[in-house]
């Protein structure tokens, strides 16, 4: 069975995009068929993967506000064997008010996801940073919702709120919606408010998040200018490796449900 | 003659929130009046400050969405005399959807603004990271736009979105609005990425780009959990003074109009 998973944090700048480019990666070097869905009108999981917004025929826009087919959209990463994307176009930032009298406009993604999943073990969607009709239309369509958490104070702020959203998506929308998990990005053990939003995360969600810490690691945020995931870019780096453990950690959490 | 500034980049977490807390920090220590108004539904600008979410008796949701006046949603900071925010609540998320068939939507700000901007002499925005209807709002309002850029290669992607979407509101509802400037931060002078984008930027920008950048300096990120700016929280820090050196620089490029 599929497992479709949405990555995201209203907060902005905390490793969305980075954690859904790395760990799907790693997921692909494994033998598991993946599919990235693009809904930020930035775009940059498209990007980063070496989709630039002039190769990009069709989009999630397109999916999302005419009713196209996904698999008119989807694109095969010519770095990744084995890695899909449905790129992102700027546009999807008007997605809101132009849906806003379908009465079906929480559920296009939803819709769009169930013609095609079959063809992949797991389908990750990244998300824009907010709380907008975008990420509602991923938590309706998500089987559980990965969260990266920059270990910061403006960052911990906002999981409530994340976490008041889900609740309200799995009430209205989605009942089987969970939380698969939390991850802690940019982590700096020398620096004491990694170590204080750590304490912190780990005591309130316990279990929720994982063993793996992602590092602060320049790699990580070179790779996306080559067009290449950092486990392709530099596999050997401090990043790259994190990533690699927080996949395996990952799988290991989907299986043990 | 009251400044109306909007602080903004729809890519996440390159330091709007910090930029706004402490550029009207440094101004009002230099004398000068500041409003700082906070529409990004995370509220980070208001926590920053001290101002709780159980504090904000009134938002600028209810500003925007119900018609209050900003008098009555303006509250003085404590620990900052002579600071004045008007505070954010999470259901300013929900603005694009509730404004939809308002034909007034994109002025509901610069409206508001107008009624009280004779009792400042600076007035900051700080913005959501995306391009939605709040940015526009405080697009429509200002009289420039400054932008915070990280210096990392997803942030600089998003930079011609930004100015496409700021030449739109000049052509279509505020024809002065200008860009006030490019302020670097997250500076790392080790690292590769950062003077490549530095390079990038100052060739194609030029003159807009200030001289002084913001390093990477981790009490600006431990301010915030005390309620202080970093210029209160720990006014020697490498990010105090940089921030005090931008905020000079501000005045002087506002005085040489
Ligand atoms: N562990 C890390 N170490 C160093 N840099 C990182 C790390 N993770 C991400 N970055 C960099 O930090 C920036 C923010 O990361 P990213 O864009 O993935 O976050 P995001 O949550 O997707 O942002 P947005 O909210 O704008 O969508 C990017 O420039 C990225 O390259
Ligand atoms: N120069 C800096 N050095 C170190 N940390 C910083 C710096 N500037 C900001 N930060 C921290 O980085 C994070 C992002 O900054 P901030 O929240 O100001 O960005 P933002 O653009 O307002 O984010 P959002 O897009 O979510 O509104 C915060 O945790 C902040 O404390
Ligand atoms: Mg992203
Ligand atoms: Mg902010």
């Amino acid at each position: 069975k599929t497992k479709i998973i949405a990555i995201a944090n209203q907060k902005g700048g905390v490793g969305k995009t980075t954690t859904a480019i790395n760990i799907a990666t790693t997921l692909v070097a494994l033998g598991r068929k993946v599919l990235l869905i693009d809904i930020d009108g930035q775009g940059n999981a498209s990007t980063g993967l070496g989709v630039n917004s002039s190769d990009r025929k069709f989009s999630t826009y397109d999916v999302l506000a005419d009713g196209k087919q996904l698999d008119e959209v989807i694109v095969d990463i010519e770095n990744v064997d084995g890695l899909s994307l449905a790129p992102a176009s700027s546009d999807l930032s008007s997605v809101d008010v132009e849906l806003v009298d379908d009465r079906q406009r929480v559920l296009k993604l939803k819709q769009a996801i169930e013609k095609i999943e079959n063809k992949f073990d797991y389908v990750f969607i990244d998300c824009p940073p907010s709380l907008n009709l975008l990420t509602v239309n991923a938590f309706a369509a998500a089987n559980s919702v990965l969260v990266p958490l920059q270990c910061e104070f403006f960052a911990l702020e906002g999981l409530s709120q994340l976490m008041g959203t889900i609740k309200e998506v799995r009430e209205a929308l989605n009942p089987t919606l969970q939380i698969q998990g939390v991850v802690l990005t940019m982590y700096d053990k020398r620096n004491n408010l990694t170590t204080q939003v750590e304490d912190d995360v780990r005591e309130n969600l316990g279990e929720l998040v994982y063993d793996t810490v992602i590092p602060r690691n320049v790699r990580l945020s070179e790779a996306p200018s080559f067009g290449l995931p950092a486990l392709l870019y530099d596999p050997k780096s401090l990043g790259s490796v994190a990533y690699q453990r927080v996949a395996i950690e990952f799988m290991k959490r989907e299986n043990d449900k």
